[in-house]
């Protein structure tokens, strides 16, 4: 039976221009480590569930990406994370939003789907979830990147926001 | 925003997403990627996607989900479905972004009508890509 691990990153307007061959290198390697990370487990017999967290978890804790460590900065200077997964052989889902602290919230998500009645669960109410079951917590230091910072020293006190990997803000305004 | 699908040896399909969400987002906004059905799903009898891109839009459209019901409703494959939902649906409404997505063969679509998305694929038949630009 054929096996497949796929990932993604952020889209947007990643500008050619403002990559350096090094940088692009980092960025490469990232990916490659998440999906190395992810196929492992399927070559050796493992779900494809263990599978797309493991990949996941190898990105949030690469400063280059917006998830986990390197996570973009809110207006108020701090990092709000949110994370879900989903079962496709017996259709479990769970999700986490605006958590903070915690290390790998892809893993709190799939904590959600397995150990509780609930799909989604949110800011503090995650949190004592998440203390509960023993998860790790980090200071603010650990999910700061000077790129980001710069990003958001460039929005900060405007009511602008930018996807992760765009170069502008778009000025439009959603729902 | 990062996010990851993976088809097993036994033909069980998962998603997974995880985000910091926009720069400067304000009033504890949610709504990237991450929740279930907008921008991450996943179902044996279809596929299993993750998003990313302006969440807002990807809400408006169900879009993960929304790939699975033209899979499972519109007898589309992986790619077609995707297709749609990406390069026509949430272009009419301005989305940006890309989803990728496997289905229990094992087959896979990554795309994006955006500039680039930060991707890559291995398979058990030997591929295994990176890639950032189209």
């Amino acid at each position: 039976m054929k096996y497949t691990i796929a990932v993604h990153g952020g889209a947007g307007t990643i500008l050619q221009t403002n990559m350096t061959p090094g940088l692009e290198q980092n960025y490469k390697r990232g990916l490659q480590q998440a999906l190395n990370a992810g196929y492992s487990i399927l070559e050796n017999g493992g779900t494809a569930m263990d599978a797309a967290v493991a990949a996941v978890i190898v990105l949030e804790d690469d400063i280059l990406f917006n998830a986990g460590r390197g996570s973009v900065f809110t207006k108020k200077g701090l990092h709000e994370m949110d994370a879900a997964v989903m079962n496709g052989a017996d259709l479990m889902a769970g999700a986490v939003c605006g958590v903070q602290h915690i290390r790998n919230p892809i893993k709190l998500a799939e904590a959600v789907m397995l150990k509780t009645e609930h799909v989604m669960l949110c800011g503090d109410g995650a949190a004592n979830f998440a203390k509960e079951q023993g998860f790790v917590f980090e200071p603010d230091e650990y999910f700061f990147s000077k790129f980001r910072y710069d990003q958001w020293n460039e929005m900060k006190g405007s009511d602008a926001y930018q996807l992760d990997h765009s170069v502008k803000n778009t000025g439009k305004k959603f729902g | 925003t990062v996010g990851a699908v993976a088809c097993d040896m036994q033909g069980n399909i998962a998603a997974a997403t995880s985000t910091g969400g926009m720069t400067n987002k304000n009033y504890g906004r949610i709504g990237d990627s991450p929740l279930i059905g907008c921008g991450t799903y996943a179902n044996n009898k279809t596929c299993a996607v993750s998003c990313t891109g302006h969440g807002e839009l990807f809400i408006k459209v169900v879009a993960a989900y929304d790939v699975s019901c033209l899979m499972e409703y519109a007898n589309m494959n992986l790619h077609d479905a995707m297709n749609k939902v990406v390069n026509e649906k949430l272009v009419a409404i301005n989305g940006e972004g890309g989803i990728i997505g496997v289905d229990a063969k094992g087959n896979f679509a990554l795309l994006f009508n955006s500039e680039g998305m930060y991707r890559g694929v291995k398979t058990s038949d030997g591929l295994n890509e990176v890639a950032i630009y189209k």
